[in-house]
């Protein structure tokens, strides 16, 4: 929700894709309680050195790109996630308890370059 | 990708896939908290994580864990009737060092299939076994609970916390279930079922909520370091 939309022929450039965990493909289900699946999100994405600013990217990024351009051993900067949010879980541990937790970093809100 | 599940389910505090053969019933308490945590993380306010309003006590983690009192002790199975006493055994080594104990409540369930034909009002002991010998028990708790009543919630922070800190501490529970005024009474009365049906009369769980200083580093419960 940060990045304003991005058109058709930006779809190449670093930003967040829909992606969906389903326990139950996992083999998960018999033991996770809660959530059935959950919704997250990866990044992809190329991060051109003439958008970085655009993409919300540390100043290492900048860097890295430069030193690319300059030298093509050293790789452009990646796209990565940015901001991580936390997600519940409800599940059975190994003696048959029932746990609830919160676990950070699960759910990617934002993707930039680094 | 074994491996990269094994990775996973350590990240998760667990050392294998589990699975429960006795998937025990999860409380709508529970599920509840389990839906607000939802909609915390829906609106961003993750402060609410570290605070279980339900309990009104900070925590980040909670567990319910079941009895194995039943399957640890062979002298309970031989009992013979009118067998009022129950051994409860919960197994906390899950809990980390780092957790912050901040809730442990017991939960006994009665189903009174076994009683209910006495219609009597009963009397509840609770003891803490600190050794072989009966005589060893601690006595932590003495109630008289209508014959109808179903539930009863006994605070036990002070209990795990000890159980926490020294393992070896953790021998369990003694629940002693008698029809009201029949402790000191020369007259035994037997209950109309036999052992089995009683102890799957009464099922009991261990509710504990920690907090995890990493998870929650904002929360201000905790001393601060110094710098």
């Amino acid at each position: 929700a940060t990045f304003p939309t991005l058109e058709s022929t930006t779809n190449h450039l670093c930003q967040r894709h829909h992606m969906v965990i389903n326990f139950e493909k996992l083999g998960w289900h018999k033991w996770i309680i809660a959530p059935k699946e959950f919704r997250t999100n990866y990044c992809k994405g190329d991060c051109p050195f003439s958008l970085m600013a655009f993409f919300n990217s540390s100043n290492y990024a900048f860097f890295q790109t430069l030193m690319n351009s300059k030298t093509p051993e050293i790789p452009k900067a990646a796209c990565i996630p940015t901001k991580l949010s936390p997600i519940s879980m409800l599940y059975y541990d190994n003696d048959g308890n029932i746990i609830l937790q919160h676990h950070e970093g699960m759910v990617v809100d934002e993707c930039g370059c680094g | 990708t074994q491996l990269e599940e094994a990775s996973l389910l350590q990240f998760m505090g667990l050392s294998k896939v589990p699975s429960p053969r006795i998937a025990q019933p999860v409380p709508s308490i529970l599920m509840k908290i389990f839906q607000e945590r939802q909609k915390a993380v829906a609106t961003g306010h993750f402060q609410k994580l570290c605070y279980v309003k339900e309990f009104g006590v900070p925590g980040n983690l909670i567990r319910l864990f079941q009895d194995q009192g039943t399957l640890s002790n062979p002298e309970e199975v031989a009992q013979a009737p009118p067998c009022t006493r129950k051994f409860l055994l919960f197994n906390i080594s899950v809990i980390a060092q780092d957790e912050q104990l901040m809730m442990a409540q017991l939960e006994l369930r009665l189903r009174l299939n076994g009683y209910d034909a006495l219609k009597q009002d009963l009397e509840l002991m609770l003891s803490l076994v600190q050794g072989p010998s009966p005589q060893s028990e601690q006595k932590l708790l003495l109630r008289y609970l209508p014959w109808s009543q179903g539930v009863l919630h006994v605070d036990l922070l002070d209990v795990v916390k000890e159980w926490n800190s020294n393992p070896q501490s953790n021998l369990g529970l003694v629940l002693e279930l008698l029809p009201k005024g029949h402790r000191n009474s020369t007259v035994t009365t037997h209950p109309p079922d036999i052992c089995d049906n009683w102890r799957q009369s009464i099922q009991a769980s261990l509710m504990v909520v920690t907090l995890t200083p990493e998870e929650c580093p904002h929360f201000p419960h905790f001393p601060r370091k110094r710098r």
